[in-house]
Protein backbone atom coordinates (compact mmCIF):
# COMPACT_ATOMS: atom_id res chain seq x y z
CA UNK A 1 0.00 0.00 0.00
CA UNK A 2 1.26 3.23 -0.59
CA UNK A 3 0.04 6.89 0.27
CA UNK A 4 -0.09 9.73 -2.38
CA UNK A 5 -0.41 13.08 -1.24
CA UNK A 6 -1.66 15.58 -3.77
CA UNK A 7 -1.96 19.49 -3.95
CA UNK A 8 -4.50 19.96 -6.15
CA UNK A 9 -6.03 23.26 -7.87
CA UNK A 10 -9.19 23.61 -5.89
CA UNK A 11 -10.57 24.12 -9.78
CA UNK A 12 -9.88 20.57 -10.65
CA UNK A 13 -10.44 18.78 -6.93
CA UNK A 14 -14.59 18.11 -7.91
CA UNK A 15 -13.30 16.39 -11.12
CA UNK A 16 -10.44 14.23 -9.76
CA UNK A 17 -12.42 13.44 -6.87
CA UNK A 18 -15.27 11.96 -8.71
CA UNK A 19 -13.24 10.58 -11.42
CA UNK A 20 -11.40 8.75 -8.40
CA UNK A 21 -14.30 7.45 -6.94
CA UNK A 22 -15.61 6.14 -10.05
CA UNK A 23 -12.76 3.92 -10.40
CA UNK A 24 -13.19 2.71 -6.97
CA UNK A 25 -9.83 4.98 -5.66
CA UNK A 26 -10.81 5.38 -1.96
CA UNK A 27 -10.06 9.07 -0.80
CA UNK A 28 -9.86 12.24 1.49
CA UNK A 29 -9.64 15.85 0.96
CA UNK A 30 -8.13 17.93 3.42
CA UNK A 31 -8.88 22.12 2.35
CA UNK A 32 -4.99 23.70 2.23
CA UNK A 33 -2.84 27.24 0.73
CA UNK A 34 -0.61 27.77 -1.01
CA UNK A 35 2.88 29.01 0.60
CA UNK A 36 3.36 31.12 -1.48
CA UNK A 37 0.35 32.94 -3.17
CA UNK A 38 -1.77 32.62 0.24
CA UNK A 39 -4.68 31.05 -2.21
CA UNK A 40 -7.00 28.10 -0.92
CA UNK A 41 -5.59 25.05 -2.86
CA UNK A 42 -6.84 21.11 -2.13
CA UNK A 43 -4.61 18.35 -0.66
CA UNK A 44 -5.65 14.82 -1.53
CA UNK A 45 -5.05 11.35 0.28
CA UNK A 46 -4.94 7.73 -1.26
CA UNK A 47 -4.47 5.08 -0.27
CA UNK A 48 -3.42 3.17 -3.33
CA UNK A 49 -2.58 -0.61 -3.70
CA UNK A 50 1.06 -0.84 -5.16
CA UNK A 51 -0.22 -2.06 -8.90
CA UNK A 52 -2.40 1.06 -9.34
CA UNK A 53 -0.03 3.63 -8.19
CA UNK A 54 0.53 4.56 -12.08
CA UNK A 55 -2.71 4.48 -12.64
CA UNK A 56 -4.31 6.75 -10.20
CA UNK A 57 -1.10 9.21 -11.82
CA UNK A 58 -2.35 8.85 -14.91
CA UNK A 59 -5.71 10.17 -13.69
CA UNK A 60 -4.15 12.87 -11.71
CA UNK A 61 -2.76 14.09 -15.10
CA UNK A 62 -5.64 13.93 -16.93
CA UNK A 63 -7.62 15.94 -14.74
CA UNK A 64 -5.19 18.48 -13.28
CA UNK A 65 -3.96 20.90 -15.59
CA UNK A 66 -1.95 24.15 -15.28
CA UNK A 67 -2.21 27.41 -14.94
CA UNK A 68 -1.27 30.98 -15.19
CA UNK A 69 -2.28 33.39 -12.44
CA UNK A 70 -1.37 37.41 -12.63
CA UNK A 71 -0.60 38.76 -9.27
CA UNK A 72 -0.05 41.72 -8.18
CA UNK A 73 3.71 41.71 -6.52
CA UNK A 74 3.29 41.84 -2.80
CA UNK A 75 6.14 42.64 -0.36
CA UNK A 76 7.62 40.12 1.66
CA UNK A 77 8.24 42.58 4.31
CA UNK A 78 7.48 46.16 4.90
CA UNK A 79 9.48 48.39 2.80
CA UNK A 80 11.21 46.09 0.23
CA UNK A 81 10.91 47.65 -3.37
CA UNK A 82 7.90 45.92 -5.42
CA UNK A 83 8.02 45.12 -8.96
CA UNK A 84 6.20 48.12 -10.41
CA UNK A 85 3.80 45.78 -12.97
CA UNK A 86 1.65 42.79 -12.14
CA UNK A 87 4.04 38.91 -12.40
CA UNK A 88 2.74 36.50 -14.05
CA UNK A 89 2.96 32.62 -12.18
CA UNK A 90 2.31 29.52 -13.23
CA UNK A 91 0.24 27.62 -10.99
CA UNK A 92 0.93 23.46 -11.50
CA UNK A 93 -1.72 21.14 -12.09
CA UNK A 94 -0.45 18.69 -9.03
CA UNK A 95 2.33 18.21 -6.61
CA UNK A 96 2.76 14.82 -5.92
CA UNK A 97 4.35 12.75 -2.64
CA UNK A 98 4.16 9.23 -2.70
CA UNK A 99 5.08 7.49 0.42
CA UNK A 100 5.74 3.86 1.55
CA UNK A 101 2.44 2.45 4.17
CA UNK A 102 3.97 -0.07 6.54
CA UNK A 103 0.96 -1.20 7.82
CA UNK A 104 -3.06 -0.45 6.67
CA UNK A 105 -6.45 -1.26 8.91
CA UNK A 106 -10.17 -0.64 7.97
CA UNK A 107 -11.13 -0.74 11.70
CA UNK B 1 8.56 6.59 15.74
CA UNK B 2 5.87 5.81 13.14
CA UNK B 3 2.93 8.15 12.04
CA UNK B 4 -0.42 7.06 11.99
CA UNK B 5 -2.86 9.03 10.01
CA UNK B 6 -6.76 7.68 10.89
CA UNK B 7 -9.43 9.00 8.57
CA UNK B 8 -12.38 8.88 11.48
CA UNK B 9 -16.08 9.62 11.79
CA UNK B 10 -16.44 13.11 13.03
CA UNK B 11 -18.98 11.69 15.99
CA UNK B 12 -15.81 9.20 17.11
CA UNK B 13 -13.61 11.99 17.43
CA UNK B 14 -14.14 13.65 20.47
CA UNK B 15 -14.09 10.39 22.38
CA UNK B 16 -11.09 9.19 20.97
CA UNK B 17 -8.97 12.02 21.39
CA UNK B 18 -9.90 12.25 24.93
CA UNK B 19 -9.22 8.62 25.72
CA UNK B 20 -5.65 9.25 23.66
CA UNK B 21 -4.69 12.00 25.44
CA UNK B 22 -5.41 10.60 28.82
CA UNK B 23 -2.94 8.01 27.72
CA UNK B 24 -0.24 10.65 27.00
CA UNK B 25 -0.19 10.10 23.09
CA UNK B 26 -0.01 13.30 20.99
CA UNK B 27 -2.63 13.86 18.47
CA UNK B 28 -3.25 16.72 16.04
CA UNK B 29 -6.91 16.91 14.75
CA UNK B 30 -7.09 18.03 10.86
CA UNK B 31 -10.93 18.05 9.18
CA UNK B 32 -11.58 16.84 6.17
CA UNK B 33 -14.33 15.42 3.90
CA UNK B 34 -15.09 11.61 2.44
CA UNK B 35 -14.36 11.61 -1.40
CA UNK B 36 -17.68 9.23 -1.49
CA UNK B 37 -20.26 10.37 0.38
CA UNK B 38 -18.96 14.00 0.13
CA UNK B 39 -19.14 14.62 4.61
CA UNK B 40 -17.53 16.05 6.89
CA UNK B 41 -14.85 13.28 8.15
CA UNK B 42 -11.83 14.02 10.98
CA UNK B 43 -8.21 12.75 9.95
CA UNK B 44 -6.07 12.46 13.21
CA UNK B 45 -2.62 12.48 12.91
CA UNK B 46 -0.23 10.63 15.97
CA UNK B 47 3.39 10.06 16.07
CA UNK B 48 3.57 7.19 17.99
CA UNK B 49 6.80 5.34 19.15
CA UNK B 50 7.18 2.25 17.49
CA UNK B 51 6.31 0.13 20.95
CA UNK B 52 2.78 1.59 21.57
CA UNK B 53 1.53 0.98 17.72
CA UNK B 54 -0.76 -2.10 18.80
CA UNK B 55 -2.05 -0.20 22.09
CA UNK B 56 -2.79 3.40 19.75
CA UNK B 57 -4.49 0.84 17.17
CA UNK B 58 -6.51 -1.08 19.63
CA UNK B 59 -7.76 2.33 21.59
CA UNK B 60 -8.86 3.50 17.96
CA UNK B 61 -10.69 -0.42 17.54
CA UNK B 62 -12.62 -0.25 20.85
CA UNK B 63 -13.78 3.85 20.35
CA UNK B 64 -14.58 3.94 16.69
CA UNK B 65 -17.52 2.12 15.41
CA UNK B 66 -18.98 1.00 11.84
CA UNK B 67 -22.13 3.10 11.00
CA UNK B 68 -24.90 2.46 8.18
CA UNK B 69 -25.29 5.55 6.10
CA UNK B 70 -28.80 5.90 4.09
CA UNK B 71 -28.02 8.00 1.07
CA UNK B 72 -29.95 9.22 -1.80
CA UNK B 73 -28.31 8.05 -4.81
CA UNK B 74 -26.34 11.17 -6.92
CA UNK B 75 -24.96 11.17 -10.25
CA UNK B 76 -21.66 10.70 -10.81
CA UNK B 77 -22.24 12.89 -13.99
CA UNK B 78 -25.53 14.70 -15.39
CA UNK B 79 -27.46 12.14 -17.19
CA UNK B 80 -26.49 8.80 -15.66
CA UNK B 81 -29.38 7.15 -14.43
CA UNK B 82 -29.73 6.64 -10.66
CA UNK B 83 -31.50 3.89 -8.94
CA UNK B 84 -34.85 4.92 -8.25
CA UNK B 85 -34.68 4.17 -4.31
CA UNK B 86 -32.49 5.04 -1.28
CA UNK B 87 -28.94 3.06 -0.75
CA UNK B 88 -27.21 1.71 2.47
CA UNK B 89 -23.57 2.82 2.72
CA UNK B 90 -21.74 1.55 5.57
CA UNK B 91 -18.55 3.43 6.64
CA UNK B 92 -16.18 1.86 8.30
CA UNK B 93 -14.98 3.17 12.09
CA UNK B 94 -11.23 4.03 10.88
CA UNK B 95 -9.15 3.38 7.87
CA UNK B 96 -5.35 3.69 9.24
CA UNK B 97 -2.16 4.24 7.21
CA UNK B 98 0.74 3.29 9.55
CA UNK B 99 4.16 5.19 8.07
CA UNK B 100 7.75 5.36 9.26
CA UNK B 101 9.46 8.41 10.69
CA UNK B 102 12.65 8.57 9.68
CA UNK B 103 13.24 12.14 11.93
CA UNK B 104 11.40 13.17 14.93
CA UNK B 105 11.82 16.46 16.37
CA UNK B 106 10.32 18.67 19.07
CA UNK B 107 12.05 22.06 18.79
CA UNK C 1 13.15 14.37 -1.20
CA UNK C 2 11.52 14.06 2.26
CA UNK C 3 8.41 15.20 3.50
CA UNK C 4 8.50 17.45 6.57
CA UNK C 5 4.91 17.64 8.35
CA UNK C 6 5.53 20.33 11.40
CA UNK C 7 2.63 21.00 13.48
CA UNK C 8 3.91 24.67 14.81
CA UNK C 9 1.90 27.54 16.84
CA UNK C 10 -0.41 29.10 14.44
CA UNK C 11 1.49 33.15 15.89
CA UNK C 12 4.60 31.66 14.07
CA UNK C 13 2.96 30.32 10.93
CA UNK C 14 3.10 33.21 9.10
CA UNK C 15 6.51 34.20 9.58
CA UNK C 16 8.33 31.09 8.92
CA UNK C 17 5.80 29.97 5.40
CA UNK C 18 7.63 33.71 4.15
CA UNK C 19 10.62 32.65 5.41
CA UNK C 20 10.57 29.73 3.60
CA UNK C 21 9.42 31.07 0.17
CA UNK C 22 11.91 33.80 0.44
CA UNK C 23 14.31 30.52 0.40
CA UNK C 24 12.20 29.07 -2.31
CA UNK C 25 11.33 25.79 -0.17
CA UNK C 26 7.88 24.61 -0.94
CA UNK C 27 5.38 24.67 1.73
CA UNK C 28 1.37 23.96 2.16
CA UNK C 29 -0.62 25.00 5.19
CA UNK C 30 -3.37 22.79 6.67
CA UNK C 31 -5.51 24.25 9.69
CA UNK C 32 -5.40 22.08 12.60
CA UNK C 33 -5.95 21.53 16.29
CA UNK C 34 -4.19 19.98 19.43
CA UNK C 35 -5.39 17.33 20.92
CA UNK C 36 -4.73 18.26 24.17
CA UNK C 37 -5.73 22.10 24.33
CA UNK C 38 -8.18 21.82 21.71
CA UNK C 39 -6.79 25.11 20.49
CA UNK C 40 -6.02 25.97 16.39
CA UNK C 41 -2.75 25.13 15.30
CA UNK C 42 -0.72 24.76 11.58
CA UNK C 43 0.06 21.80 10.27
CA UNK C 44 2.98 22.40 7.18
CA UNK C 45 3.69 20.33 4.87
CA UNK C 46 6.98 20.70 3.14
CA UNK C 47 8.85 18.55 0.22
CA UNK C 48 12.19 18.87 0.85
CA UNK C 49 15.55 17.63 -1.58
CA UNK C 50 17.30 15.30 1.60
CA UNK C 51 20.68 17.61 1.44
CA UNK C 52 17.98 20.86 2.44
CA UNK C 53 16.54 19.06 4.88
CA UNK C 54 18.91 20.21 8.03
CA UNK C 55 18.65 24.52 6.38
CA UNK C 56 15.06 23.66 6.65
CA UNK C 57 14.87 22.77 9.90
CA UNK C 58 17.65 25.57 11.15
CA UNK C 59 14.86 27.99 10.00
CA UNK C 60 11.83 26.25 11.81
CA UNK C 61 13.98 26.30 14.89
CA UNK C 62 14.84 30.19 14.48
CA UNK C 63 11.00 31.09 13.97
CA UNK C 64 9.22 28.26 16.26
CA UNK C 65 9.34 29.40 19.71
CA UNK C 66 8.26 27.60 22.72
CA UNK C 67 5.46 29.35 24.73
CA UNK C 68 3.49 29.34 28.30
CA UNK C 69 -0.45 29.10 28.29
CA UNK C 70 -1.89 29.23 31.15
CA UNK C 71 -5.33 26.83 31.13
CA UNK C 72 -8.32 26.61 33.38
CA UNK C 73 -7.97 22.53 34.05
CA UNK C 74 -10.72 20.88 32.18
CA UNK C 75 -12.03 17.38 33.59
CA UNK C 76 -11.93 14.93 31.03
CA UNK C 77 -15.39 13.15 31.65
CA UNK C 78 -17.88 14.57 34.06
CA UNK C 79 -17.28 14.11 38.00
CA UNK C 80 -13.66 13.82 37.90
CA UNK C 81 -12.43 16.26 40.18
CA UNK C 82 -10.47 19.01 38.98
CA UNK C 83 -7.21 21.02 39.92
CA UNK C 84 -8.84 24.22 42.07
CA UNK C 85 -6.35 26.68 40.08
CA UNK C 86 -5.53 26.95 36.20
CA UNK C 87 -2.47 25.53 35.28
CA UNK C 88 0.75 26.07 33.33
CA UNK C 89 1.53 24.52 30.18
CA UNK C 90 4.69 24.91 27.65
CA UNK C 91 3.36 24.02 24.19
CA UNK C 92 6.64 23.63 22.44
CA UNK C 93 8.18 25.72 19.03
CA UNK C 94 7.52 22.66 16.28
CA UNK C 95 6.88 19.28 16.36
CA UNK C 96 8.18 17.65 13.70
CA UNK C 97 8.02 14.46 11.46
CA UNK C 98 10.37 13.58 8.64
CA UNK C 99 8.82 11.06 5.98
CA UNK C 100 10.65 9.12 3.10
CA UNK C 101 9.18 10.40 -0.26
CA UNK C 102 9.49 7.05 -2.96
CA UNK C 103 8.05 9.04 -5.50
CA UNK C 104 7.98 13.28 -6.54
CA UNK C 105 6.21 13.86 -9.05
CA UNK C 106 5.09 17.63 -10.40
CA UNK C 107 2.26 17.28 -12.81
N1 LIG D 1 9.49 30.96 -3.67
C1 LIG D 1 8.84 31.07 -4.87
N2 LIG D 1 9.25 31.96 -5.82
C2 LIG D 1 8.61 32.07 -7.00
N3 LIG D 1 7.55 31.31 -7.39
C3 LIG D 1 7.09 30.41 -6.49
C4 LIG D 1 7.70 30.23 -5.21
N4 LIG D 1 7.04 29.28 -4.54
C5 LIG D 1 6.04 28.87 -5.38
N5 LIG D 1 6.08 29.53 -6.54
C6 LIG D 1 5.16 29.42 -7.67
O1 LIG D 1 3.85 29.74 -7.21
C7 LIG D 1 2.97 28.64 -7.45
C8 LIG D 1 2.02 28.51 -6.28
O2 LIG D 1 2.71 28.19 -5.08
P1 LIG D 1 1.92 28.00 -3.72
O3 LIG D 1 2.96 27.84 -2.65
O4 LIG D 1 0.91 29.09 -3.53
O5 LIG D 1 1.12 26.60 -3.87
C9 LIG D 1 1.85 25.39 -3.99
C10 LIG D 1 1.97 24.60 -2.71
O6 LIG D 1 0.74 24.63 -1.99
C11 LIG D 1 2.18 23.17 -3.23
N6 LIG D 1 3.61 22.83 -3.30
C12 LIG D 1 4.43 22.96 -4.37
N7 LIG D 1 5.66 22.50 -4.09
C13 LIG D 1 5.61 22.05 -2.81
C14 LIG D 1 6.57 21.44 -1.92
N8 LIG D 1 7.83 21.19 -2.31
N9 LIG D 1 6.18 21.11 -0.68
C15 LIG D 1 4.90 21.33 -0.25
N10 LIG D 1 3.94 21.91 -1.05
C16 LIG D 1 4.31 22.26 -2.30
O7 LIG D 1 1.62 23.13 -4.53
C17 LIG D 1 1.10 24.41 -4.91
C18 LIG D 1 1.40 24.64 -6.37
O8 LIG D 1 2.78 24.63 -6.64
P2 LIG D 1 3.42 24.90 -8.08
O9 LIG D 1 4.88 24.59 -7.96
O10 LIG D 1 2.65 24.14 -9.09
O11 LIG D 1 3.22 26.44 -8.39
C19 LIG D 1 3.88 27.40 -7.59
C20 LIG D 1 5.13 27.98 -8.22
O12 LIG D 1 4.99 28.06 -9.62
N1 LIG E 1 -7.92 4.15 0.40
C1 LIG E 1 -8.31 5.28 1.00
N2 LIG E 1 -7.56 6.39 0.84
C2 LIG E 1 -7.90 7.56 1.43
N3 LIG E 1 -9.01 7.72 2.20
C3 LIG E 1 -9.81 6.64 2.39
C4 LIG E 1 -9.50 5.38 1.80
N4 LIG E 1 -10.47 4.49 2.15
C5 LIG E 1 -11.34 5.17 2.93
N5 LIG E 1 -10.95 6.45 3.07
C6 LIG E 1 -11.59 7.49 3.89
O1 LIG E 1 -12.31 6.89 4.94
C7 LIG E 1 -13.71 7.19 4.83
C8 LIG E 1 -14.52 5.98 5.21
O2 LIG E 1 -14.27 4.89 4.34
P1 LIG E 1 -14.97 3.47 4.45
O3 LIG E 1 -14.25 2.57 3.50
O4 LIG E 1 -15.05 3.05 5.87
O5 LIG E 1 -16.46 3.67 3.97
C9 LIG E 1 -16.71 4.05 2.61
C10 LIG E 1 -17.14 2.89 1.74
O6 LIG E 1 -17.91 1.96 2.47
C11 LIG E 1 -18.07 3.55 0.71
N6 LIG E 1 -17.39 3.83 -0.55
C12 LIG E 1 -16.29 4.58 -0.74
N7 LIG E 1 -15.94 4.63 -2.05
C13 LIG E 1 -16.88 3.92 -2.70
C14 LIG E 1 -17.08 3.61 -4.10
N8 LIG E 1 -16.24 4.05 -5.08
N9 LIG E 1 -18.15 2.83 -4.40
C15 LIG E 1 -18.99 2.39 -3.43
N10 LIG E 1 -18.84 2.65 -2.09
C16 LIG E 1 -17.80 3.41 -1.74
O7 LIG E 1 -18.49 4.81 1.27
C17 LIG E 1 -17.92 4.98 2.57
C18 LIG E 1 -17.53 6.44 2.75
O8 LIG E 1 -16.50 6.80 1.84
P2 LIG E 1 -15.95 8.28 1.84
O9 LIG E 1 -15.02 8.37 0.66
O10 LIG E 1 -17.04 9.27 1.92
O11 LIG E 1 -15.06 8.41 3.21
C19 LIG E 1 -13.91 7.59 3.36
C20 LIG E 1 -12.60 8.31 3.06
O12 LIG E 1 -12.62 9.64 3.59
N1 LIG F 1 3.22 12.81 19.02
C1 LIG F 1 2.44 13.74 18.43
N2 LIG F 1 1.66 13.36 17.40
C2 LIG F 1 0.87 14.27 16.77
N3 LIG F 1 0.79 15.58 17.11
C3 LIG F 1 1.54 16.00 18.15
C4 LIG F 1 2.41 15.12 18.85
N4 LIG F 1 3.04 15.82 19.83
C5 LIG F 1 2.61 17.07 19.72
N5 LIG F 1 1.70 17.20 18.72
C6 LIG F 1 1.04 18.43 18.26
O1 LIG F 1 1.85 19.55 18.59
C7 LIG F 1 1.15 20.42 19.49
C8 LIG F 1 2.13 20.98 20.50
O2 LIG F 1 2.69 19.95 21.27
P1 LIG F 1 3.76 20.20 22.45
O3 LIG F 1 4.24 18.85 22.84
O4 LIG F 1 4.73 21.22 22.03
O5 LIG F 1 2.92 20.84 23.64
C9 LIG F 1 1.91 20.07 24.29
C10 LIG F 1 2.34 19.47 25.60
O6 LIG F 1 3.24 20.32 26.26
C11 LIG F 1 1.04 19.44 26.42
N6 LIG F 1 0.41 18.14 26.40
C12 LIG F 1 -0.01 17.43 25.33
N7 LIG F 1 -0.58 16.25 25.69
C13 LIG F 1 -0.54 16.23 27.02
C14 LIG F 1 -0.99 15.27 28.01
N8 LIG F 1 -1.59 14.10 27.67
N9 LIG F 1 -0.78 15.60 29.32
C15 LIG F 1 -0.19 16.76 29.67
N10 LIG F 1 0.29 17.70 28.80
C16 LIG F 1 0.09 17.44 27.48
O7 LIG F 1 0.14 20.38 25.82
C17 LIG F 1 0.76 21.00 24.69
C18 LIG F 1 -0.25 21.19 23.59
O8 LIG F 1 -0.70 19.93 23.12
P2 LIG F 1 -1.79 19.87 21.94
O9 LIG F 1 -2.17 18.42 21.81
O10 LIG F 1 -2.90 20.83 22.19
O11 LIG F 1 -0.99 20.34 20.60
C19 LIG F 1 0.08 19.54 20.12
C20 LIG F 1 -0.31 18.62 18.97
O12 LIG F 1 -1.19 19.31 18.06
Amino acid sequence: MKLIMAVVQDIDSPKLVAELTRNNIGVTKLSSTGGFLQRGNTTLLMGVEEERLDEVLKIIEKICRPRKHVIAPFPASPGETMAPYPIEVTVGGATVFVMNVERFEKI
